[in-house]
């Protein structure tokens, strides 16, 4: 909360958008900040109205260097935006710096988010220091198509404003924390001897070398990846991971996703019956690739490029009791699979579950 | 001599910490060229909250992870205190 705890005395706010940027059409930066009030609105019993040609309550606008207002830009990057706290005059207002490259895509930076989050400011929240709130100061890339405000928001503002009046009341995700206990993942795989563990639009890496857990978004690294990976794997030979959502599959090398993906799963010979799978991992001794879809799984030879003849067949006829599988992913000769909480650890060589777990073992909690 | 670039590279890491701690975290602007003149806790104290803020390890030294977050594009609104 900003101190102070300013607020609107009023539900009802007007907006003008005072100029426009010549970096996009003047449609978009419409869109993208009728989206950015609409988040907010959305979770509050706040509405905005646009006026035109006269004052308002939140005026946005770009602006260049020093712009009279005590907080000169500075250029490309660095500051991007800032906005002034609910009040009269200035306050409410929302200026973004016109140096920077303004777009509707992940290219430069994303309008609708950097918008969205100085409407946080114009109605009276500070920074958050979860850093998967749209309030955290720093600028991360969201495909606003899948963008849901981060329940750490939605606590905030409605501290201020109140509940919306929908009847059902809208939640947002929460930002994962490595050391809670009822962490589950959506889909681990090594990557170049790290360990990646995707949760939501989120991945946790971990260095074996360093005792810390990173948390990063996935667009971070890959852009256009989405959210919610269902399975992943790695082909330590060819230095690459697979990565899977429903029925397509992306092949990631290094920073890049290799051109001509998504691809349909189908390609690599599951029948058009499966619709997603739920995780894999690559025995890197032998070449082989295990899928796990519901409580069967397919084998995979990676050097023919096509399914081994005689799957699917059943997960506890070869791996034991493990139940479903949420994630999977091998390390040292043995396969960890995961299913909610719990962690089990496989050899392959006896066929054997020698050790179970917790799901957030990795994380030196 | 020119500068040897690690001194040179201190010099501007120092630049941009001390600007940084400026804009979001209150560090007092004042006149006098030298920073050392300004007693290093008081530094060294808005970059523990800076690195607390953002959940880095809090050593009161530019390190690293510091250095790669204050370089991030950000919001122009401090951290703390007020902003009007």
């Amino acid at each position: 909360f900003t101190a102070g705890n300013p607020k609107w005395k009023k539900n009802n706010l007007t907006y003008r958008i005072l100029n426009y940027t010549p970096k996009m059409r003047q449609a978009d930066v419409d869109e993208a900040i009728q989206k950015a009030l609409s988040i907010w609105s959305n979770v509050t019993p706040l509405t905005f109205r646009r006026v035109e040609d006269k004052d308002a309550d939140i005026v946005i606008s770009f602006a260049y260097r020093d712009h009279r207002d005590n907080s000169p830009f500075d250029g490309p990057n660095g500051q991007l935006a800032h906005a002034f706290q609910p009040g009269e005059g200035i306050g409410g207002d929302v200026h973004l710096d016109e140096e920077e490259a303004w777009t509707k895509y992940e290219r430069g930076y994303n309008l609708f988010i950097v918008v969205a989050h100085e409407l946080g400011h114009s109605l009276g929240l500070s920074h958050s220091s979860d850093p998967g709130a749209l309030m955290y100061p720093a600028y991360s890339y969201t495909d606003p198509n899948e963008f849901l405000l981060p329940q750490d928001d939605i606590d905030g503002i409605q501290a201020i404003y109140g509940q919306s009046n929908t009847a059902v009341q809208p939640t947002g995700p929460v930002t994962p924390q490595a050391c809670d206990p009822n962490l589950t993942f959506d889909a681990i795989t090594s990557l170049r001897g790290e360990i990646i563990f995707f949760k939501g639009r989120y991945m946790l890496r971990k260095h074996p070398s360093r005792t810390e857990t990173e948390l990063n978004f996935i667009s971070l690294f890959w852009s256009n990846l989405p959210s919610g990976i269902q399975a992943a794997y790695e082909n330590v030979e060819r230095d690459e991971v697979l990565v899977f959502k429903e029925s397509k599959y992306w092949v990631i090398r290094g920073y890049d996703i290799a051109p001509g993906y998504p691809k349909p799963i189908h390609h690599l010979g599951f029948p058009k019956t499966v619709k997603r799978v739920n995780a894999a991992y690559s025995d890197e001794t032998t070449g082989k690739t295990y899928f796990f879809v519901a409580d069967r799984y397919w084998r995979y030879d990676e050097n023919k490029k096509s399914m081994d003849h005689g799957y699917p067949r059943k997960i506890v006829s070869n791996f034991g009791k493990i139940g479903r599988v949420d994630a999977a992913f091998q390390k040292d000769g043995y396969v960890y699979f995961f299913h909610g909480t719990t962690q089990f650890q496989f050899d392959p060589r006896t066929k054997r579950i020698v050790r179970q777990m917790k799901s957030i073992s990795w994380f030196n909690c | 001599f020119p500068l040897a670039p690690e001194t040179e590279d201190e010099g501007k890491n120092l630049q941009l910490v001390e600007t940084y701690l400026q804009n979001f975290y209150n560090l007092e602007r004042d006149k006098k060229p030298h920073l050392r003149n300004r007693g290093e806790n008081v530094f060294a104290a808005k970059l523990k909250e800076m690195q607390e803020f953002f959940g880095l390890h809090v050593t009161g030294k530019p390190d690293l992870h510091t250095l790669e977050m204050m370089k991030k594009p950000r919001c122009g609104v401090p951290d703390i205190g007020q902003y009007v």
